[in-house]
């Protein structure tokens, strides 16, 4: 299984849509996807039609789980989309509460990756969306991924956010073996602005070698696929948002192979 | 002196745009305004050209001090901006460390309404804006303010999103003496995208009794006027996201003269 996360500090950039388009078109390829949401405002969950304050089962049962786990546990934590192949954790809002509950306790940053291990042969893939927030959420995705993927709106306040994210990057890479591998994927591009063309020239200039050299451009259609609760490429296969997240995928797919 | 809140624990809905556009009509009309920063992540700060690595007197002093207040001590935390009559208490990223680090302090929720107590006379208006969490510094402009304006992206996830805002207030209400009155501000409307058209209407039927009854629309010229450190109404005076902000001001005061 390969797990990659998505993480940016800053809000609305495009987190979740970039969670659902990857996954959905992953599921169509055929290869089983898990999403895992450790959103405690929980867009991925509403996103596929369940209520975060009715469920019983969710992303926060990972944090409580100790010594050792019990793969049919972490499965009874899944959930059906309306798409084949792609399967669901979703969150509660008792996933805010984890940082004061729970601080200090060992191995905190590593509940999610135990948990996924569980569930290591039974999808090709997993996803993680996350908060807009550095905090216990966020270090447990970058601890259980392989590939971290980062969406930047192309608009110049992003920039700033980006430079913090990278330090967060930095931060974590000192306690992995290796260096965690993370990909910039430039969202929401309006050719018309003045403001998104030349953020996204300064995007490539300052940071060449981990930015995709393509975009996600603007597209009304992922508000109206949210509203249907389907993946773009399920709502609308022919947007223009689904085929650069499709060309986005080939290249991250490819790169992954080469591994 | 008013103080206004601008709040939504979902991100990237407006909350930055609303607090600079607003912020920036009421210093053209004459009245003296103290913009505060209270989200980590330091959009507002960095909107107007400041670092927030690189500050010393921030929103985050306002945590630290203790005992008898010094009105010249908060004074100096106020910065200028590119705006005449209007004025920034910047935020650091070490705003994110007081959940964990100041946990039970005593009034920790009162910080910030007691800093700006400081600074009654010298503005006409104080507006806050925060991070897209619910936590301790939302709760710290939640008690801090008198009017709370809560941005809202028309679309379908926003609603969800909009719930729990509402339960928050809900929570807040119950330790104050009289109700927060608060408005909910659609912003980001698309006409030409049938999710932004459907949930403006479902928007107006669940929230009927404390929405503004027009919409920030969509416009390219925000980013721009970010990308030039401006607020809208100072970059381009007839753009029509700056002509319904100045809508949603003219109510918001005259409401605010009848009290
Ligand atoms: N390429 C795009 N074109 C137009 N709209 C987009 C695009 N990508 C995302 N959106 C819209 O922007 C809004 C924010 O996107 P999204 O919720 O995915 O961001 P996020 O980073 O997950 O936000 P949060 O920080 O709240 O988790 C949503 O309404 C979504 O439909
Ligand atoms: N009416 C609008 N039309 C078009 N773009 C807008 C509009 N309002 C805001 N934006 C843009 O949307 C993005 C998000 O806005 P903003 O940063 O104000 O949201 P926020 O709620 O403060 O986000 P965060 O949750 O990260 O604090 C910015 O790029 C901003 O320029
Ligand atoms: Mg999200
Ligand atoms: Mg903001």
């Amino acid at each position: 299984m390969r797990v990659w996360s998505i993480a940016n500090q800053k809000g609305g950039v495009g987190k979740t849509t970039t969670t659902v388009s990857v996954g959905g078109l992953l599921a169509e390829q055929g290869y089983k996807v898990l999403l895992i949401d450790l959103d405690p405002h929980g867009s991925l969950t509403s996103y596929f039609r369940y209520d975060l304050d009715n469920l019983t089962k969710s992303s926060y049962n990972l944090f409580l789980m100790t010594g050792e786990l019990d793969p049919n546990e972490v499965r009874s934590l899944v959930h059906d989309t309306s798409v084949d192949n792609l399967k669901l954790i979703p969150a509660t809002t008792a996933l805010a509460t984890i940082e004061r509950q729970l601080h200090g306790q060992e191995g905190l940053g590593l509940k999610v990756s135990r948990g996924l291990a569980q569930l290591w042969d039974d999808y090709d893939f997993a996803l993680i969306d996350t908060p807009p927030v550095l905090g216990i959420l966020m270090i447990n995705a970058l601890a259980a991924c392989e590939q971290l993927l980062v969406p930047v709106q192309t608009e110049h306040l992003a920039i700033k956010g980006l430079e913090r994210m990278l330090r967060t990057i930095a931060m974590v890479n000192r306690s992995r073996k290796s260096e965690l591998p993370y990909t910039i994927i430039p969202t929401m591009y309006d050719r018309r602005t003045q403001a998104s063309v030349s953020s996204l020239r300064a995007m490539r200039n300052n940071f060449s070698d981990h930015i995709w050299p393509s975009m996600v451009p603007v597209d009304t259609r992922f508000r109206d696929a949210s509203k249907a609760g389907l993946p773009a490429s399920k709502y609308d296969p022919e947007g223009r948002g689904v085929h650069a997240y499709a060309a986005l995928l080939k290249l991250l797919v490819a790169e992954q192979e080469q591994k």
